[in-house]
């Protein structure tokens, strides 16, 4: 199973 | 000028263990509302959100929005110092590069400071949506750090699944398989021994053992712990500091590559 950056599931304010 | 202070330095000493583990350093920004944090660990797989309220200190003051830097090691060799019962007074002057701590005793007899260099720290903001989750447990938070504790040793991942009859947390590898399952406790006499569960639609997703085991270092601030689950998003692991604030960890899913 892959893991992906919690950055990708919010926007950069 | 910036001022904090709390009765008791051992609050300050569990937030500090809540977050050394996943942060190396990390931006406090003070404000007149509080202080608050908001950092990546390492690995950009988990995000900690840290929240204290100006009016949960002691004495509070902040003149001026201020954000500080700091290195949570060297943060941490100085709160080693302090007594768990000393007063503990963060102190800042507008724009410095330093911050310093001071200690004192119960009996006012010891005063300790201890001045520490900040570090600029360029931090991205993310900025998390309010979120409607399909399923909300609240639990004991000791459960939640045995049962984490427990499966850790069965596999690298957890996968938590929740329905209306409860939630269950799985983990399998080399050695075999483990299931715990919690149902909701239909009577309890202290409200920080309940399970409860809001569920709207069922959940199953899976998470990384290490980062959750890393998130219930914060156990000691917190008599209940919080899960929040949708499907596809980020678990939010929540502790609410009594009088002072929360600290909300959250943590990527696993997805089927």
């Amino acid at each position: 199973m892959a893991q992906t950056s919690i950055a990708s599931y919010f926007n950069t304010r | 000028m910036f001022e904090a202070r709390l009765n008791a330095a051992t609050t300050l000493k569990k937030v500090l263990d809540a977050i050394k583990d996943l942060l190396n350093e990390a931006t406090f920004d003070c404000s007149d509302a509080g202080i608050q944090l908001q950092a990546m660990d390492n690995s950009h797989v988990s995000l900690v959100s840290l929240t204290l309220r100006s009016d949960g200190f002691d004495k509070f003051r902040c003149d001026r929005n201020l954000s500080m830097g700091m290195n949570l090691g060297s943060m941490s060799k100085i709160l080693k110092c302090a007594n768990n019962e000393d007063t503990v007074t963060m102190k800042a002057q507008d724009n410095a590069d330093t911050v310093t701590f001071m200690f004192e005793s119960q009996n006012h007899e010891k005063v300790s400071d201890y001045e520490m260099k900040l570090m600029n720290l360029d931090q991205e903001h993310l900025g998390i949506p309010e979120t409607d989750y399909s399923c909300v447990v609240r639990m004991p938070a000791m459960e939640f750090a045995r049962i984490c504790r427990d499966l850790s040793q069965f596999g690298e991942s957890v996968i938590i699944c929740c329905t209306k009859e409860g939630v269950k947390f799985s983990a399998s590898g080399d050695v075999g398989s483990a299931n715990i399952k919690l149902a909701q406790t239909s009577s309890v006499d202290k409200e920080e021994e309940a399970v409860t569960i809001e569920m709207q639609e069922p959940v199953s997703l899976t998470f990384a053992c290490r980062y959750l085991n890393a998130f219930t270092k914060a156990t000691p601030l917190s008599n209940q712990v919080q899960l929040s689950m949708s499907a596809d998003v980020p678990l939010v692991v929540e502790y609410r500091i009594p009088d002072l604030g929360h600290i909300r960890y959250y943590l990527a899913p696993k997805i089927e590559e």
